[in-house]
């Protein structure tokens, strides 16, 4: 389950049963080139290979525990704590706010998320609240025909908080509304607004962060601003199906206090996992 | 004062992280970092110059000479045969089809003659929006239905702009991701039928370490000529730049700032390397 480089690392510890400081030190800074490797907050790299170190040259194994095992686990369990929970999802009466950077994946997740309450026999209802990017109500009014989902969008108009009025007052019959909003970064103040906007007129009962597997060192400043605007409760991961880590994603985490709720792992519909922490911390690794 | 190893270590350590936490890839950053140890250990430092002043002024000689000096398109244009054909590439969401709308209301603004491809005839909503796009900037706009075959719909592309004698042919295909070898052989023969004659390659520069991955796989697979990094106005230092330009060694064609079709410019290496170490 780990990556060459830690694994080799780790090997050097094989057989020990007294902490050997130039191994355990080198095992650190294999750990660090993974986690950076796979998009960590390069301070929360840093900040977390301090805590290991530390605890992996002042605790004593436990009765039986090989110095390799009793590292592994000290690995596995600091990465665990910044998971975070892992996020519950609520199977009843809710209205989702997506909100996340240009091209994340929003519309295509919101679609999917319609299919998980859908198939969960929760009545759900879409509405899209883009009334920027061109093709937006076409893009996400396909994708919701394909399960037969009321989608609700009044194309050509570019008042996004009348969209979500009259779309809350169409879709009324539903259990489960999903709000779809155009992609927005920290710096359009505007945008930043609209949301917050879009937030109270919604009376969201949650507020999902979609952010990119690939996303860089910018996860932290990003998912902060978006938590300060709108009190950010769940964190989804798309396009785990590339070869991105999702590093990133712990960050997202760990700034808005929340958990992951799903990943997106394929373009299509049903293209949706629950978060597994135990699968994502391994491919981190890896 | 001969500097060793050790007297540059703290300064090297220090420009390391601002690189990584940049979005400098850390594969880049190795080659680049280990590159500036070898060169100025054993050399000669000037009295009165700080360690910290002449790592950092080699480092950015090294950055410079990384990223070189952008692709003129308009240039490439002028001195090829008419249709100049190009083809956008790229995994899922960079901003390929903005990209496409943007290059050619700046191309439409120097007074070249341009048709679009609508070559993603995979996904909900693509063709809408790309018209959309095409309609707004002015330009025609050739497309197929949903579910067209895309080599069939650049084909007509570049047919359409020789009978018309258009200048260019822009053509933006689906976004893909690398590790789909069906999907990257469609777009080996999209490129073996189109025949374009400028491969763009399209990444965000808010990507981290899989910009390296991604960008190598699609230049093993069809070719990239240029890059275009998207999203550069989203409070990022353009690091991506560094780690895409580093692996594949191909130019940066333009910087996407914006959603709007004016946020494009000619891509100028001063400011990335000014804004990551300046
Ligand atoms: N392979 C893969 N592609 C995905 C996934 N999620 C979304 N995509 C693709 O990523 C691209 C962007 O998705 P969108 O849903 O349009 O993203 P968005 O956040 O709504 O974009 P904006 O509205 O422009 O901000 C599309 O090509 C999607 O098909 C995923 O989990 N895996
Ligand atoms: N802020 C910002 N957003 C951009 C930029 N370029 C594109 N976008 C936005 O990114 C989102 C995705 O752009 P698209 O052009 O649909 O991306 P794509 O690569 O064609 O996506 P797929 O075809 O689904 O793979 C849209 O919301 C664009 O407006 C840029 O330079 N800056
Ligand atoms: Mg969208
Ligand atoms: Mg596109």
């Amino acid at each position: 389950r780990l990556g060459s480089g830690l694994k080799d690392a780790l090997k050097k510890l094989a057989g020990k049963t007294v902490i050997d400081k130039v191994a355990v030190d080198e095992l650190v800074r294999d750990l660090q080139r993974a986690l950076l490797q796979a998009d960590v907050n390069v301070k929360l790299v840093m900040a977390l290979s301090q805590s290991i170190k530390k605890r992996a040259l002042e605790e004593e194994p436990p009765k039986g525990m090989g110095v390799r095992e009793h590292v592994l686990r000290i690995v596995y369990e600091e990465l665990v704590s910044l998971m975070g929970q892992s996020a519950e999802v609520h199977l009843g009466p809710q209205t989702i706010l997506m909100a996340g950077l240009q091209g994340s994946g929003k519309t295509t997740t919101t679609a999917k998320l319609a299919r998980y309450f859908q198939r969960k026999g929760l009545r759900t209802g879409v509405i899209c609240a883009d009334i920027f990017r061109p093709g937006a109500y076409d893009q996400l009014l396909h994708l919701c025909r394909q399960i037969n989902i009321p989608c609700y969008g009044e194309p050509g108009v570019t008042d996004a908080d009348q969209i979500v009025k009259n779309g809350l007052a169409e879709l009324a019959g539903n259990e489960v509304i999903i709000i779809d909003t155009q992609g927005r970064h920290a710096l359009e103040d505007n945008l930043i607004d609209e949301i917050v906007r879009l937030n109270v007129i919604s009376k969201a009962t949650h507020r999902w962060l979609v952010i990119d597997a690939a996303l860089g060192q910018q996860a932290r400043d990003q998912a902060r601003r978006f938590h300060e605007a709108i009190s950010i409760d769940g964190v989804l991961i798309t396009k785990m199906d590339g070869t991105a880590k999702g590093g990133g994603a712990l960050s997202a985490v760990s700034e808005t206090k929340s958990g992951i709720v799903f990943i997106g792992s394929g373009e299509t519909i049903e293209d949706l996992e629950r978060f597994d922490p135990n699968g994502f911390i391994s491919r981190l690794l890896g | 004062l001969v500097l060793t190893e050790k007297d540059i270590a703290d300064s090297l350590e220090e420009l390391e992280l601002i690189l990584l936490e940049n979005d400098v890839a850390l594969s880049a950053v190795d080659a680049i970092v280990g590159t500036i140890r070898h060169d100025l250990t054993g050399t000669h430092r000037k009295i009165g110059s700080s360690i910290d002043a002449v790592v950092e002024k080699t480092l950015k000689h090294a950055l410079r000479d990384v990223l070189g000096e952008g692709f003129d398109l308009t240039g490439y244009i002028d001195s090829h045969d008419r249709p100049v054909r190009v083809l956008f590439t790229g995994v899922n969401g960079t901003g390929k089809t903005t990209t496409v709308a943007k290059v050619a209301a700046y191309l439409k603004e120097h007074g070249y003659s341009v048709v679009i491809g609508s070559g993603d005839t995979f996904r909900a909503g693509a063709n809408e929006q790309m018209k959309t796009h095409a309609d707004r900037v002015g330009v025609k706009v050739i497309r197929h239905q949903h579910g067209a075959d895309p080599s069939a719909v650049l084909f007509d592309a570049v047919e359409y702009a020789r009978a018309h004698k258009i200048d260019v042919v822009l053509a933006d295909t689906a976004g893909r991701f690398h590790n789909r070898a069906n999907l990257m052989n469609q777009l080996e023969k999209i490129r073996r039928v189109m025949k374009p004659d400028l491969v763009v390659y399209v990444d965000e520069a808010v990507a981290g370490n899989d910009a390296v991955i991604r960008a190598d796989e699609f230049n093993a697979a069809v070719g990239t000529d240029a890059v275009v990094l998207t999203k550069a106005d989203m409070d990022t230092k353009g690091g991506a730049a560094i780690s895409i330009v580093h692996t594949i060694g191909k130019p940066i064609m333009f910087l996407g700032v914006g959603q709007g079709y004016g946020d494009i410019i000619p891509f100028s290496p001063d400011r990335i390397v000014d804004d990551l170490v300046g």
